[in-house]
């Protein structure tokens, strides 16, 4: 390998994309995995918010309660898993 | 545990299951197997069967697909979501879909069955040495016809024991061909093909056809993956090309360079900056037997654990054995109930017959004419003989009758008329339902005539046929380095001692609490018994400590007045 030369990033052909900032990533996560509700059966926005959801997670995966996207509830986002949700809908 | 809402459960316990299709990371057998095994881990810990359907509609239906792959909820790629499967019910209900972008293992790396040779399908060993070289993957040095082959046991040099690896010159899986080899070049819509493609299928699957001409004969088939080929990217089932040139540097090996998630990657042209073909190398993998063992828990009604080390839990981690915590084992014990029973075995009936007429001391008797024997007894597994058990897990007296138990069976010894002999076997589930296969130990309280049983760690009690349970022993005060409770012996009313090891313990049976000051060792209150004795039992104001074939009889000056057999003492065989 030749030295000295900058590490770039490319975009693979094929490749499923998941580059999203850790803030995608995590509302991704807490919708998918049923912490963060967007509707209510009404059809009425949910007044869950974001820390609640997070602390419901962390809860759940067995993390400390922060209700903050910390490093470790990130990591744990990032984590290969099954993909029902956690939380019944 | 959590149920999924209205505790959602098969309403029988035999359920079905069918493999619709396979992945092309692992041979057939190996998946038939992983599912097996994954079912098997449920089935020992509860009283449900899984029998595999070959066509029509089964309870589970499993299969493989990518992204989206016919639900509503599609699947990532690599890593990401491996699996998921749909609570009990009918149609997609209870089914289980796995993810096809993950590279499926055994959790340690590719899993290569091999196929021919002289190994009788045995898995490759790697690394193994050939000709002074190790290899670390399948080759095809030492062949002309460019099948890939590995060596079965560490040094091929040595044993000579090979097999061949998947490969589509070898064989094909799924389609219509019933397995026969890819040809090529083949046409398919008039382009000539000379390896496996994706062309023509929206899912991403690489096939062949297995003649010259799909156009022609439509007949095809399915590639399996080669141990050394990449998943993902856009040349998915191609090997890495070494060296290759990315980014204008040379590489001779997986990278992750250009990444920004580190995964492993290689080019299967010797030029990615000019061929742009790609995969993701081939890693440890999914253990397929472990994710399904989790997607079936689903499918038999568990939703995820918060505990960590629960096979419920919903993020992947490799473990090897059992993979069952307790929890999962209280989850589907509370959806089904616990295995009772032995395993299942053909009867074999068993017939006392009055004897044929001996032509010695009966001459009158015609020799030859055939004779019907009596039966006298009804049909019985001699395998459920008490008489030929060496040992039982546990041995207690209820309602005033010595109990003895075995695997899911129970024989009771009606007091005060031993002449009678033994009487059973009887079903523990047709008796106490919720109590498992196998009990370590019972007792029943004298005052309140509640009978309670020690499985494991965990307890229940009935009162007449309403019971209660399981609870953890740790409820009681035991600690949580206690895996089972080996006997228990009535003290005076409401107390109970409970033996575990060398020690026991005083249960304060009103109060379901330990008493204070326990334990205490076995053999400095009951000198001369076994320090292991795994059944302890009260029974006509005596104390038998039981060691495999052999008791220990202790009178009421604690004072050992008599060793002898179970079988001929206890059960007058």
């Amino acid at each position: 390998i030749s030295k000295g030369k900058k590490t770039r990033y490319i975009t693979f052909p094929g490749d499923v994309l998941k580059n999203l900032t850790d803030s995608e990533l995590a509302e991704n996560y807490l919708k998918r995995f049923g912490y963060l509700n967007t509707e209510h059966r009404s059809g009425f926005q949910s007044m869950v918010s974001t820390d609640k959801a997070l602390k419901r997670m962390q809860r759940q995966l067995g993390l400390e309660e922060t209700g903050q996207l910390d490093r470790a509830t990130l990591e744990a986002m990032k984590q290969p898993r099954c993909g029902v949700p956690d939380v019944a809908n | 545990y959590q149920t999924f809402a209205g505790d959602l459960k098969w309403d029988h316990n035999d359920v079905t299951y069918r493999v619709l299709n396979y992945s092309p990371d692992m041979d057939s057998a190996l998946i038939d197997d992983a599912f097996a095994r994954a079912f098997k881990v449920w089935s020992d810990v509860s009283p449900l069967t899984f029998t595999r359907l070959f066509d029509g509609e089964a309870d589970i239906m499993i299969s493989f697909g990518r992204a989206d792959h016919g639900d509503p909820f599609p699947f990532d790629g690599k890593d990401g979501l491996l699996a998921h499967a749909y609570p009990p019910g009918e149609g997609l209900q209870g089914d289980a879909h796995f993810d096809d972008d993950e590279f499926w293992t055994l959790g340690k790396g590719p899993a290569v069955k091999t196929r021919y040779g002289n190994a009788n399908g045995a898995m490759c060993h790697f690394p193994f040495t050939f000709e002074g070289t190790s290899y670390t993957s399948c080759t095809t040095e030492g062949r002309t016809d460019n099948l890939p082959w590995c060596s079965t046991t560490a040094n091929y040099d040595k044993d000579k024991m090979y097999g061949f690896c998947p490969s589509e010159l070898l064989y094909t899986f799924g389609g219509n061909a019933d397995g026969a080899a890819c040809v090529f070049p083949f046409v398919f819509l008039g382009e000539e093909y000379d390896s496996c493609t994706t062309e023509g299928r929206s899912d991403g699957y690489r096939w062949c056809a297995t003649t010259s001409s799909f156009d022609n004969d439509q007949k095809f088939g399915f590639c399996p993956s080669r141990d050394t080929t990449v998943t993902g990217g856009n040349a998915e089932g191609e090997p890495c090309h070494f060296p290759f040139v990315f980014d204008g540097r040379t590489y001779s090996s997986c990278t992750s360079e250009g990444r920004g998630d580190g995964k492993l990657w290689c080019s299967t042209t010797d030029n990615y900056d000019d061929d742009k073909k790609w995969g993701f190398c081939p890693d440890q993998g999914y253990s397929l037997f472990l994710v399904a063992a989790h997607e079936f828990g689903h499918a038999l009604g568990l939703e995820h654990s918060n505990i960590r080390e629960a096979l419920m839990y919903p993020i992947y981690r490799y473990i090897e054995g059992f993979p069952l915590n307790k929890d999962d084992i209280e989850g589907i014990q509370y959806l089904y109930g616990g295995r009772t029973g032995p395993d299942p075995t053909p009867p074999r009936p068993r017939t006392t017959t009055t004897p044929f007429p001996d032509p010695e001391t009966d001459p009158t008797e015609e020799p030859t004419k055939p004779t019907t024997p009596t039966t006298t007894t009804r049909p019985v597994d001699p395998a459920q003989d008490a008489c030929q058990m060496d040992k039982f897990d546990t041995i207690t007296v209820i309602e005033g009758e010595l109990h003895f138990f075995k695997d899911g069976l129970y024989w009771k010894m009606p007091s005060g008329s031993s002449d009678k002999g033994v009487m059973g076997p009887f079903s523990v589930s047709e008796r106490w339902p919720a109590v498992p296969a196998v009990v370590d130990s019972a007792f029943e309280d004298v005052l309140t005539k509640k009978v309670y049983f020690f499985s494991g760690t965990r307890f229940w009690v009935y009162t007449g046929e309403n019971g209660l349970g399981p609870r953890s022993i740790e409820k009681l005060g035991l600690p949580n380095t206690v895996q089972k409770v080996e006997g228990a012996l009535q003290r005076g009313k409401g107390k109970v001692l409970l033996f575990s090891g060398e020690n026991f313990w005083r249960l304060d049976v009103k109060a379901q609490k330990i008493d204070a000051g326990y334990p205490r060792f076995t053999d400095v209150m009951f000198g001369g018994v076994p320090s292991d004795a795994h059944d302890v039992f009260q029974y006509k104001g005596q104390i038998y400590f039981c060691r495999d074939r052999f008791y220990w009889r202790m009178n009421s000056r604690r004072q050992v007045d008599r060793v002898g057999y179970v079988k001929y003492d206890l059960l007058k065989c």
